[in-house]
């Protein structure tokens, strides 16, 4: 038996939203810490790790572990028929191939059942240990998705580069080249609108923006958006859900032939 | 010319 239910409902069509471009199968994984889920692209370049944890939901049943097969674009048609204001409830049971979604009007005035058929997804985990990151960048998401869009209208790829100085985005492209360096600025009131950067040591990687570009519809989700960067490593592109969890991008680099 | 590498390059499948 398996009953979430999620006052802010809107989260739940936005985190959709944000991964069903990248990903179009996955299995959401329910235990006690949380309803959560693991999904890399179909070239194995980009993965998507969503937690969205227990105690972030008003109710949350979960008697044992559950994988649930889920056609994302299926979900995402279904979440789309939530207003935004509804609460919206997961309903499973063992044994059973379907998934329903409850939508509860805030005056609980309209109330509509969508059963989702499952779907059997071979599931392929990847382990993913804690690191120590050579350079971790947080800034506005907003400004980030602005870069990307920009820099993707020129080249294809981006260089990040991070010292002392601060971020630096660069692209090439049949066009010309751009480049935008984002310096520390902690100075305003507002921290949502700083950009921080923490700084082991100086690092830069070459990465596909059409993946980044995706990520970036995860931009409603968070004011803030946190790119962990290492030269032997995949960054991680986080957002942070308010008071419930995260959703993370981990994107393998390019390197020079 | 640039070479993307995936992810299982970096990780391994659990």
């Amino acid at each position: 038996m398996l009953e979430l239910r999620l006052i802010q409902g809107s989260l739940l069509k936005k985190v959709l939203e944000a991964i069903k471009d990248l990903v179009t199968e996955a299995n959401f994984d329910c235990s006690a810490t949380g309803f959560s889920l693991q999904a890399m692209d179909s070239s194995h370049v980009a993965l998507v790790a969503l937690l969205l944890r227990s105690e972030g939901f008003d109710h949350y049943r979960c008697d044992r572990n559950l994988s649930m097969g889920i056609n994302l674009n299926n979900m995402s048609k279904m979440l789309r028929c939530a207003g935004p204001e509804d609460i919206i409830t997961i309903k499973g049971d063992d044994g059973t191939d379907t998934v329903t979604f409850m939508f509860e009007s805030q005056k609980q005035d309209k109330i509509s059942d969508f059963e989702m058929k499952l779907m059997d997804i071979d599931s392929e985990h990847l382990g993913i240990p804690d690191a120590e990151y050579q350079a971790i960048v947080r800034m506005p998401s907003a400004e980030f998705a602005r870069i990307c869009k920009d820099l993707g209208s020129i080249g294809d790829t981006v260089v990040i580069s991070v010292t002392k100085e601060g971020v630096k985005f660069f692209t090439r492209g049949d066009v010309g080249s751009a480049n935008i360096v984002c310096r520390q600025n902690t100075s305003v009131d507002k921290p949502e609108d700083s950009t921080v950067i923490e700084m082991n040591e100086p690092v830069s990687l070459t990465f596909a923006l059409r993946y980044m570009n995706s990520f970036t519809k995860a931009t409603t989700l968070s004011e803030v958006v946190t790119i962990s960067l290492s030269s032997e490593l995949p960054v991680v592109v986080e957002y942070k859900i308010a008071e419930m969890g995260y959703i993370r991008f981990y994107l393998a680099p390019k390197i020079e032939d | 010319n640039e070479t993307q590498l995936r992810l299982d390059a970096f990780y391994t499948f659990n």
